[in-house]
């Protein structure tokens, strides 16, 4: 079975895009087949791999617009057997809104289910603001990942976007799962970021769903991007490099137990 | 005159926040009044200055909605003499905008611009995403300040935003200028963020506006949000605090030349 997983959370800047890109690498390095989409306007998934300028008409905009279908936005990336659906610089996160013809919400789960997709892990790289783009994502998906930075600000976001998440289980998705609370950027030389570790380990709504793994800040992370590459190509020996094969360990682990 | 700042970047997590408390108190410590204004329906700024939960009717998502004025969402802070509009967390960023009777986009600078508001300057938090909450706030706003994260992902992110802040500029707000680029967290330690300060200040479109002050990483800016104050009083000698007082400083010196 393909399983379905946004990368979100509301608060903006804690990786969600550096988690898409990177454990999509680790878990294709691991076998799996693997598609990976830019669900965000301001491209960075599809500025990091280098698909700015050849996208055309072939990415998730048109595809929200029920312009083209689902298979059809899909690229190969030349180095490796990840897919990618990039997006358009100039989709308009709401026009596809104001003209959709049914329910918006669920436009993409729709239109996902009447293809055969052969992939072992679609995911997808959220926009920071709850809007309907987002809304959209967290119902075609079955989990979320919910990436975290230890940072206080990051923690006091995401216990609302908890609740969030929960008004879209009990309307519009009632599968959705939560995969995981991944703390990342931890950096163990400030007493804060183990702070805020702490808080999360103690708080029981947040415990509960967090991963064993932890992503550590990790200068060879930013470098990834310089380079169109993901960290298994850049710094494969690195920190980040460890942490995300990890992750994709962790998150094979749990197949079979949803 | 008042001038009207919107501290805005599409990119997530590069200061926007962290910049509109910190710039805001260093202004208010040099003699300045102050207003600032959560325009970001997570909330950051208002859960930062612990007013979750006092609100109540007095916040901007009902300035948006037509049910209350402008002046009637403005809280003073008990230590300083910062004023401060939250927002409800509630907030659905889009119930407005279908709800509008006439045009949104111009609704917030309709309402300011029937009250008389004795402030130096009214800030205004922005969320990440481009969507219709933030084009209200730059066209309520005559005047941006950019937050650049000296990494990658950030600066790819940004060129794209100064186009968007053209088209507002040709369409919906002749006036809006660029008060200055920010390069925010610059960490002189990594090679990394010394080549994104490089690249920043040969790209002709980005040094013509960058501010001279650099805000480097201080962990003190983390810490502030833990005790609901500024870096002001919660770290006054701190790399942090001197950073916002000469960006506030370089900002005062612009006053009378735009
Ligand atoms: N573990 C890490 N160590 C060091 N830097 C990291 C790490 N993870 C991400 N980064 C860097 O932090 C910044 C924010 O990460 P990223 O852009 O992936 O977050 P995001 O949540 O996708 O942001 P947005 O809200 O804009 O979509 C980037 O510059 C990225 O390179
Ligand atoms: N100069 C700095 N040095 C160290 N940490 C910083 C600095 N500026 C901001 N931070 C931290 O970086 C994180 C992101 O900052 P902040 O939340 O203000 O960004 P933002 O752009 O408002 O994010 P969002 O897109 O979610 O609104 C926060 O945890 C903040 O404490
Ligand atoms: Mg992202
Ligand atoms: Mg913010």
């Amino acid at each position: 079975a393909c399983r379905r997983i946004a990368v979100a959370n509301q608060k903006g800047g804690v990786g969600k895009t550096t988690t898409t890109i990177n454990l999509g690498a680790a878990l294709d390095k691991a076998g799996k087949r693997v598609l990976i989409v830019d669900g965000d306007p301001q491209g960075s998934l599809t500025s990091w791999l280098g698909l700015n300028g050849g996208v055309g008409d072939r990415e998730i905009g048109r595809v929200l617009s029920g312009l083209i279908p689902f298979v059809d936005a899909i690229h190969q990336l030349e180095e490796s057997n990840l897919h990618v659906i990039p997006i358009d610089h100039a989709m308009n996160d709401l026009k596809w809104v104001f003209e959709a013809k049914e329910s918006w919400e669920t436009s993409l789960r729709k239109e996902m289910n009447s293809w055969p997709l052969n992939y072992d892990y679609i995911i997808f790289d959220c926009p920071a603001s709850y809007n309907p783009l987002l809304v959209n994502f967290l119902v075609a998906a079955d989990e979320v990942v919910i990436p975290v930075q230890t940072e206080i600000l990051s923690l006091n976001s995401t216990i609302p976007f908890l609740e969030r998440l929960s008004e879209i289980r009990n309307t519009l998705n009632p599968n959705l799962k939560i995969a995981g609370i991944l703390p990342v950027m931890f950096d163990s030389r400030t007493r804060h970021s183990q702070e805020i570790l702490n808080r999360m380990r103690e708080a029981p709504n947040l415990s509960k769903f967090m991963f064993a793994t932890i992503i550590r800040k990790n200068v060879r992370l930013t470098e990834g991007p310089m380079r169109f590459r993901t960290i298994l190509r850049t710094s494969p020996s690195s920190s980040g490099a460890m942490d995300y094969m990890a992750l994709a360990e962790e998150i094979i682990r749990q197949e079979g137990k949803t």
